[in-house]
């Protein structure tokens, strides 16, 4: 998860 | 019927997530870089590393659409989290790839990058050459299918929804959602005449080289250039590729 946060990031985003 | 709706949402997830039209990447296919243009392209790409932040910025923000595409994907976001980003990991850059088809003039052999269609003289200073020129003849081997925006939207899907990439935690799941863009997408070749074209498509393994060929010249070229700072870079594309 650490690893790839910005794309956790994104994923999570629901606003996006 | 319920194929029928996965088809639907398949194609809205792509059209709501597409950077430019395809009609207007077809009216403008013969507006391309002149010689002029490319030249001062390569001189503003001298300081080593110009020319790779400018694509690793493009690149970025296609791929950040294509994270949109995903969500926006039937089943996808009830995958694990784990399996989303291994999909996406593993997929995003392929897709990209796929999705450059439709922004490629195989009559001149020229793609659409910062406002007007580039040959691969443009990209010289990446000092990749033989690279992308097997990008380019991807594109140009893709777009002889003369694919429609839906068998677009459905490959892209395919190549993200693949449950033979390594490190999935629940790869049944990740099965069950291909087996059913499968269907979909062959009950649509089948509706509309088109089912020659699965045979014709180019086998996953290229695409799979061509990512493992960025990788390859990325490390290459940091190597080359140990003062480089890391956040030359977008933050995403580190993530992603280093």
């Amino acid at each position: 998860k650490e690893k790839h946060k910005i794309l956790h990031r994104l994923l999570q985003d629901s606003s996006s | 019927s319920p194929m029928e709706q996965l088809t639907q949402k398949v194609l809205r997830s792509y059209q709501e997530t597409c950077q430019l039209g395809s009609e207007e990447l077809q009216l403008r296919r013969w507006d391309t870089f002149s010689r002029e243009e490319i030249c001062t392209y390569q001189r503003q790409a001298r300081p080593p590393g110009k020319m790779w932040q400018r694509c690793a910025g493009r690149l970025t923000e296609a791929i950040q659409l294509v994270v949109e595409f995903a969500k926006r994907l039937p089943g996808f976001l009830e995958l694990c989290q784990n399996d989303q980003i291994v999909l996406l990991k593993a997929g995003a850059l392929e897709v990209v790839l796929v999705q450059m088809c439709r922004a490629f003039n195989g009559e001149n052999r020229t793609v659409f990058f910062e406002g007007k269609y580039a040959s691969a003289e443009l990209f010289r200073a990446l000092g990749c050459h033989e690279f992308i020129s097997s990008i380019f003849d991807f594109a140009q081997s893709l777009c002889a299918l003369h694919c429609s925006e839906s068998e677009v939207a459905f490959l892209c899907a395919l190549v993200l929804v693949n449950a033979n990439r390594r490190w999935l935690q629940d790869q049944l799941q990740v099965a069950r959602l291909q087996g059913q863009l499968e269907v979909a997408f062959r009950l649509l070749l089948r509706r509309t005449q088109r089912e020659e074209l699965l045979p014709r498509l180019p086998p996953q393994a290229r695409l799979r080289a061509l990512c493992s060929q960025h990788l390859e010249q990325l490390q290459a070229f940091l190597r080359l250039h140990p003062g480089l700072l890391p956040s030359a870079f977008p933050p995403l594309y580190r993530e992603l590729f280093t």
